[in-house]
């Protein structure tokens, strides 16, 4: 049997709706680790891989490792139904085909249960290999976003370009042209303004626009994003959940035919 | 030109 009670609901909703755009069904695995979900989008051009773990939650019980399929828009639709500060609280049972979430609210003045069919997901789980990047960028996640947002305006797709200057990204379409350069900034008063650029060789990716932009939508879970680059990889976009855990994006460049 | 490639190309299955 599973029974996990998480104080901040609020963080599950967040990565629900970063990853639901993307991947419309997943199934998550639930062990003695914790919640991970790995997911390909419908287009097999990036994957989702994402990890709670067990030490996250106030109290975790896994008797049995399982997996819960699940189509996303549902798990969003009562996810919705909590409020962000609400403590939520998973239970199924082993074989069962049903799970069940318990909102409560900080006061405890009101709980609510919502019961989400499971469903078999056929999913073919892939082997990430450990990599050593050549770029890894940790910026500010707004300016991550806004660079997607604004860049997508001109082109669809973007060439990101890490050296000892900086990081750049760039686009082109019908419009014309444009680059958006991010230097190192370690000396920003706050420390959510800063960037820091940790470059071994230089290195230049072409990515779809597209989705980068979804991965974006994962903005609210953390002040900053890291962006993972090797030469002919696809690079690795971290939202960390706090030091609970992360959600990761993979995508897979463009690459001379 | 530059062709999009499939993420399974990249990962095998594990």
């Amino acid at each position: 049997m599973l029974e996990a009670r998480l104080v901040q609901g609020g963080m599950l909703k967040k990565v629900v709706d970063a990853v639901k755009d993307l991947v419309t069904e997943a199934n998550i695995d639930v062990s003695s680790s914790g919640f991970q979900l790995q997911a390909m989008d419908t287009s097999h051009v990036s994957l989702i891989a994402m990890h709670l773990r067990s030490d996250a939650f106030e109290h975790f019980r896994c008797d049995r490792a399982m997996s819960m399929g699940m189509s996303l828009a549902n798990l969003a639709k009562v996810l919705k139904c909590a409020g962000n500060d609400d403590i939520v609280t998973l239970k199924a049972n082993d074989d069962g085909d049903t799970v069940t979430f318990m909102f409560e609210s900080p006061k405890e003045d009101r709980v609510s249960d919502f019961e989400l069919k499971l469903m078999d997901i056929d999913s073919e789980h892939l082997g990430i290999p450990d990599t050593d990047y050549c770029a890894t960028v940790t910026m500010p996640s707004g300016e991550y976003a806004r660079i997607c947002k604004d860049l997508s305006s001109i082109g669809d797709t973007v060439v990101i370009s890490a050296t000892k200057d900086g990081v750049k990204f760039t686009t082109s379409g019908d419009v014309g042209t444009a680059n958006v350069t991010v230097r190192q900034n370690t000396t920003a008063d706050k420390k959510e303004d800063q960037t820091i650029i940790d470059l071994k060789e230089p290195v230049a990716l072409t990515f779809a626009l597209r989705y980068l932009t979804s991965f974006a939508k994962a903005t609210p879970l953390a002040t900053h994003v890291t962006l993972s680059m090797t030469r002919e990889l696809p690079v690795m976009v971290e939202y960390a959940i706090q030091d609970m855990g992360f959600l990761r994006f993979y995508l897979a460049p463009k690459i001379e035919d | 030109g530059k062709g999009q490639r499939n993420i399974m190309s990249f990962f095998g299955k594990g």
